[in-house]
């Protein structure tokens, strides 16, 4: 039964991309088929991949020939890794932000152009990953509308557990839309061990969201912010960290459904 | 002579809201008058200045009002400290982002709504600072349009510094809508001193922006992280530390043009 999760939350820098990179790897070292969508105009994800780069290739294709033009997914994809094949963002993807998510017939339907295209192409691998953008535009709407679960990771300072209420309640008003529920799960990221602060806030979350927290931590170490840069997951870059460690077992939580 | 000056960066996480809430801070306390207007739906500024929060107050009023109903600026703000307005997110702050900034009559006109309450409001203030939200809607380009000067927060990491050329191609675009230009300034934030990939993305900053990067450098400590959870400044919060050292010398800099 495929699962399609989207990795969001409206909270900037909370480590969506890094999640979304390093668990897509993860979930295929374990023998997963996964398809890996980068829906942030930054294309960050697909960057870190070392896959198309809007910066370096301007006219590169992906996601954004989905939404804009209705190509097929498979068309529009490419087997980054054995086992993960991925949607890079595409140089137009920025086009689709700007336009309205709103009430008229044309805004209504332009939500639905990314469920509608997975109804259509790879029904049969195991997970698709979706990397979001910071905002709750046209994109975040076409990740709500197509996902059944969505994965939102939270850093462990004020501010990111301050934006979590206002996240959940855009959730709550998407299922009501679309009439059916959107599973939620929390993963604490860029914990830094030795301060209060970050404590207290996974504590909160722990409290607040009971059932709802993977069991896996993730922390601060620079490992997993340098990979990025060489267009590499943690488990090509330094496998044996702490890292790769944390995501690895964040995969497994995902797959069993592992909670607080 | 008053500067308008919006802090923005579609990356997000990179210390926005902590740059806006501690420089406005910081200009007030060596006597300029300054207009805080927090731009994005999140309310993360009014909140970190202990201001009017729609989490705990749904039904709150600021920036929202005279974007969507034409109200004055100064009527929608609040003397939050000595010298120092607020005009708060507002609770209905998020309707503005999922209206369209498109090529319509109405989509352009709206795009001008903080720059015409700029023109009628607060014309003897020495700086206005405009917090923004991490996404290219129609809030960013209202600040766009009102704004003669923009701030951008950089930290000290791979992708924020991939996520800048296509930033400044934003900013680009849009000088040639408005026929004017904006000056660009960056400033290096969550620096990890320690860290060589952080040292790497500053010497690069300085290399591909001369002239454009302020003096001071804002490191990665955990009260600036803090303050924002007690609705305080640095300056407030704990008044002798790096953090607040180092605010205090990027509103020198700012006022001064001082950069590397
Ligand atoms: N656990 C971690 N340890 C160290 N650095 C991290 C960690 N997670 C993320 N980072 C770094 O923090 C920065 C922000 O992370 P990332 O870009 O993944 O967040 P995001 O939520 O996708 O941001 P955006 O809101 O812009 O899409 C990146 O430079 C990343 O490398
Ligand atoms: N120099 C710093 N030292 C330590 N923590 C920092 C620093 N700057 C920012 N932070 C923390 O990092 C997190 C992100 O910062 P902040 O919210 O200011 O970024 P932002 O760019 O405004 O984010 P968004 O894109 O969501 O608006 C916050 O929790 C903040 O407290
Ligand atoms: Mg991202
Ligand atoms: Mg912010």
């Amino acid at each position: 039964e495929r699962r399609i999760i989207a990795v969001m939350n409206q909270k900037g820098g909370v480590g969506k991309t890094t999640t979304a990179l390093n668990l897509a790897c993860a979930l295929t070292l374990s023998g997963h088929r996964v398809v890996a969508i980068d829906l942030d105009p930054q294309a960050h994800l697909s960057a870190s991949l070392g896959g198309p780069d809007p910066l370096r290739d301007p006219g590169c294709k992906g996601i954004d020939q989905v939404l804009i033009e209705g190509t097929s997914l498979s068309g529009a994809s490419q087997e980054v890794r054995p086992n993960l094949h991925l949607v890079a963002a595409g140089a137009r993807l920025g086009e689709m932000e700007s336009l309205s998510s709103g009430r008229s017939r044309d805004g209504a339907q332009r939500g639905f152009r990314l469920r509608d295209a997975l109804d259509r192409s790879f029904k049969s691998v195991d997970v698709v990953l979706i990397d979001c953008p910071p905002s709750s535009s046209l994109l975040a709407m076409n990740a709500l509308f197509a996902a059944q679960e969505v994965l939102i990771p939270v850093s462990s300072d004020y501010l990111s557990l301050h934006a979590l209420s206002r996240f959940m309640a855009v959730i709550q008003h998407v299922e009501g839309a679309i009439k059916r529920n959107i599973t939620r799960w929390l993963v604490v990221t860029r914990l830094h061990e030795r301060r209060r602060l970050a404590r207290e806030v996974r504590s909160k979350l722990m409290e607040y969201f009971q059932g709802q927290v993977l069991m896996t931590t993730i922390h601060e170490t620079v490992a997993l912010a340098e990979s990025p840069s060489f267009g590499q997951s943690i488990f090509e870059y330094r496998n044996a960290s702490r890292g790769a460690d944390e995501y690895r077992a964040l995969a497994d939580d995902l797959l069993v459904w592992r909670t607080c």
